[in-house]
């Protein structure tokens, strides 16, 4: 069986500060500091999943192509979900 | 739609607005017409109305700044933020500030239509916060639509009704355009305008919309077309993908388009007859690409025709008609495509599955068994 997919770029550790910067700005990620941190589920892992439920991509909480390609979109600076309260 | 909650909103609807400064990306005038026009958008729907000012301090204070700009919210240069506003409130509230390193437009999409931002940025003067409807202004990123024609999305006006109720001076004469509606995957009665694969993936397109169809993923996600192909037309009339030339092709009238991925190819669009279709085809339904023989089948009315990619020529024998290959396809074909080597006709929100070689029909299936709701 040929499968043929698009060759996923590589996540670069400008994506990666990329990332961490805009789910600051629009999910509301903090700096995790003391015990919390050590507990339960990462809170970039947490932030990266609200952010790929709201839109619509595959939900790994982890980054990928598709969730870079949409940080990158030009959007409103106004955060998203409930942060905007 | 979302809100900031009930309490941030308007407790009047006569409010007024002030351009404290211009962008020098467009004529004042121009600045001008987008911002009312902006504004109009939402006064259309709702009893708001909105007084300009030119001294003082106006409820929602429109002004354009960069980086730095006197609120805790720093702009951040070229694209990624393009404007920001505040919701409801006394001060700052509801003013909206654009970033003046964005190159504004008063329509082309050369840059970003100052209009479509501003409509979006109002949104949020006025108590919405962002939708997760992919087709709504208040998305929170940005897509070029066409000002000239730009209604406002029903999931925005649900929205705003939600604040202020519907606008109490619609005049009965006037026909306004419905606002249109998002397409639901959940909907057991949709047509799809076109289904094809691209790169492993089901692309599945309705309006002005795709569906995109990750092989392990529960749900597909739904984007404007404009979004991944800004150049391509949207209401298509047929996709298909070519493996061989990694090309996929949209085809709507008489005409096609040609991508690589999302990347325009030159010199599209191109003419139906492209594909060796008589000039009296004035339009397909429907296009799939036969991965073994390399033909691509495309369906117009009751007859399909078969092209050879290779010898980029039309078959001898046809056009032939479709009942006679597909058994019990008896209505219009209205989209096609192939996985995993079975042929799916699509006619109406029903999809007949096929083995192309023996033309043997196997199961009749919804929508709903590739495009999940």
């Amino acid at each position: 069986v040929a499968v043929y997919c698009a060759p996923q770029p590589e996540i670069t550790l400008q994506d990666e500060n990329l990332a961490e910067s805009y789910l600051k700005k629009f999910f509301n990620l903090t700096e995790e500091k003391g015990p919390t941190s050590r507990r339960g589920i990462n809170p970039v892992t947490k932030k990266l999943s609200e952010m790929q439920r709201f839109f619509g991509l595959q939900i790994t909480g982890t980054l990928d192509a598709d969730t870079v390609a949409m940080m990158k979109k030009p959007r409103c600076g106004v955060p998203d979900g409930n942060l905007a309260r | 739609f979302s809100t900031f909650g009930r309490d941030l909103k308007w407790e009047r609807n006569s409010l007024t607005y002030r351009i404290e400064n211009y962008t020098p990306d467009m004529s004042r005038s121009e600045v001008d017409g987008s911002i009312e026009k902006a504004l109009q958008v939402w006064a259309k729907v709702t009893p708001l109305r909105f007084t300009r000012i030119y001294s003082g301090t106006a409820d929602i204070m429109i002004s354009f700044g960069r980086q730095a700009h006197g609120d805790y919210y720093p702009f951040d240069g070229r694209d990624g933020t393009l404007a920001h506003a505040f919701a409801p409130s006394s001060g700052i509230g509801g003013d909206a500030h654009f970033d003046e390193d964005e190159t504004f437009t008063f329509r082309s999409n050369s840059g970003y239509v100052l209009f479509m931002v501003a409509a979006h940025e109002f949104g949020h003067s006025l108590g919405l916060s962002h939708s997760d409807d992919p087709g709504a202004l208040m998305y929170p990123t940005y897509t070029y639509r066409n000002p000239e024609t730009f209604v406002l999305p029903k999931d925005d006006v649900n929205g705003i009704q939600s604040l202020y109720g519907p606008n109490p001076d619609k005049d009965p004469s006037v026909v306004v355009p419905l606002p249109p509606s998002t397409p639901d995957a959940c909907d057991s009665t949709m047509v799809l305008d076109a289904v094809t694969t691209l790169r492993g993936e089901m692309f599945f397109f309705k309006d002005s919309f795709f569906w995109r169809s990750l092989p392990n993923s529960r749900t597909p996600q739904q984007s404007l077309i404009t979004s991944f192909w800004p150049t391509a037309p949207v209401n298509i009339d047929a996709a298909f993908e070519s493996r061989h030339s990694d090309k996929i092709y949209f085809f709507k009238g008489r005409r096609v388009w040609a991508f690589s991925g999302y990347t325009p190819k030159r010199g599209y669009p191109k003419k139906l007859t492209t594909f060796g279709l008589p000039r009296s085809v004035r339009k397909i339904d429907a296009a799939l690409n036969d991965v073994q023989s390399g033909k691509i089948l495309l369906f117009s009315g009751d007859y399909y025709y078969s092209y050879d990619e290779a010898r980029r020529a039309m078959d001898q024998g046809y056009p032939k008609r479709v009942d006679q290959t597909f058994f019990g396809l008896n209505s219009k074909v209205t989209a096609a495509f192939q996985y995993r080597s079975f042929t799916y006709i699509y006619s109406g929100p029903y999809m007949f599955e096929y083995d192309l070689r023996s033309g043997r029909l196997y199961r009749v299936l919804r929508n709903a068994y590739f495009l999940r709701c």
